[in-house]
């Protein structure tokens, strides 16, 4: 599969631009929450496409913001 | 109120409507 990049996303509308970038994360995310991979997807797709893909280049801080989405959707459910 | 909706949940292959009240 190859990189998705800034100018591959600026080809597509930005409901496209989302779904593109949520194919990606969706199975980084799933690997670490399997059941809530869902929900926290459609969280991270809220932050701006050039966020998301500097996450997507950087394992370390989409990590970190998907633990953050996780205590964000656990305290709104609670 | 509390929207027991949110957040909008992304199935992969499915179109994301996330968005679409933006």
């Amino acid at each position: 599969q190859e990189p998705l990049t800034a100018s591959l996303l600026a080809g597509a509308p930005p409901q496209e631009q989302k779904q593109m970038l949520g194919e990606r994360i969706y199975p980084v995310i799933h690997e670490m929450h399997p059941t809530l991979a869902g929900k926290i997807t459609g969280m991270l797709l809220e932050i701006d496409n050039s966020e998301l893909l500097h996450m997507l280049e950087s394992p370390e801080s989409l990590h970190s913001k998907v633990e953050e989405a996780v205590a964000v959707l656990q305290a709104h459910q609670a | 109120g509390s929207n027991i909706n949110w957040p909008p949940e992304f199935h992969p292959g499915v179109p994301w409507k996330g968005l679409q009240n933006i």
